[in-house]
């Protein structure tokens, strides 16, 4: 399990902090966690 | 001969600190500019239809948005005393923060990629002291690339 | 060779220097120019404070495809954000010490 902690809530910080979680993000095989997760359709979550 | 060595590796390390502190400095400007080049625009908006935006319209800084597709699913709890969020996304997103919007919004006036027109380099000058013009002008030719 | 890499290594301590001086100053600037309790006892510095927003629709003009889901975070200082890789899809928490977190959805039109 990969996990990264930063802190915000600061304007103007090191902007760079996101690219790595976005690049954490952006390299994951969708396809492949869902085939882990059973490949059921997304549970009906409440939506935000 | 040995101490030629030694001075030449603290030569090459001084070298890399000096590369980086530019990088932190030319960052640090582009923030400047495009804070201040955002708040004249809304004060030019502001001034042109005689009233601040409705405020449910606004969004202050500091801020990060989260951005993902229309059909993610995302689980989200909350606190009571709204201290702690959990989000659990069933799909890819994307994090930013303040700045990457101002810049995205083209506010930095492209110095980030070295594409400014004469016209925009004054105005991005106008915004920064006089000891930090000097990097502005070399950001506009292209000196973060 | 060795007395030119003296001087030269001279020159870039004084480089250095001057760098970490205009690095110093443009912090301090940035963060008078953003930090809520000094805006708030300058009214002159207030009224930029004031003028640093971004409308709706300035942030939906940056994500693309624009009908994405766009979610707004606004923290108090020093929340810690921390993003983990769970077997299924992603988490995101956010832990706040000083005041509540603010999340809304930027409205699509």
């Amino acid at each position: 399990r990969s996990r990264i902690l930063i802190s915000i809530g600061e304007s103007f910080g090191s902007s760079d902090k996101f690219q790595k979680i976005n690049q954490m993000v952006s390299s994951t095989d969708w396809s492949l966690k869902r085939s882990l997760d059973g490949g059921s359709a997304p549970k009906p979550l409440k939506r935000l | 001969a040995q101490e030629c060595r030694e001075l030449e590796t603290e030569r090459l390390r001084r070298l890399e600190r000096i590369k980086q502190k530019q990088a932190q400095l030319q960052e640090l400007i582009l923030q400047q500019i495009a804070f201040k080049n955002l708040v004249q625009r809304n004060r030019q908006l502001e001034e042109k239809n005689n009233r601040p935006p409705p405020p449910n319209t606004i969004i202050h800084l500091p801020f990060i948005i989260v951005n993902t597709s229309k059909n993610t699913i995302i689980d989200c709890s909350i606190s009571n005393d709204k201290f702690e969020y959990l989000f659990n996304f069933d799909n890819l997103f994307e994090i930013h923060d303040d700045v990457e919007v101002l810049k995205r919004m083209g506010l930095a006036f492209g110095l980030e990629s070295g594409r400014c027109t004469q016209e925009q380099l004054k105005i991005a000058r106008s915004f920064v002291p006089k000891a930090l013009q000097p990097y502005v002008t070399e950001m506009a030719q292209g000196a973060i690339n | 060779r060795f007395q030119e890499l003296q001087r030269e290594l001279a020159e870039l301590t004084d480089t250095e220097e001057k760098l970490d001086e205009l690095i110093n100053k443009s912090s301090l600037q940035l963060r008078l120019l953003t930090e809520d309790t000094h805006n708030k006892k300058y009214p002159s510095s207030l009224i930029v404070f004031k003028l640093g927003y971004v409308r709706c629709q300035d942030l939906r003009d940056t994500v693309d495809p624009p009908d994405q889901i766009v979610m707004v975070i606004r923290a108090p200082p020093e929340t810690q954000m921390q993003v983990t890789e769970p077997t299924e899809g992603y988490q995101i928490s956010l832990k706040s010490s000083r005041g509540p977190i603010d999340v809304f959805l930027c409205p699509e039109d």
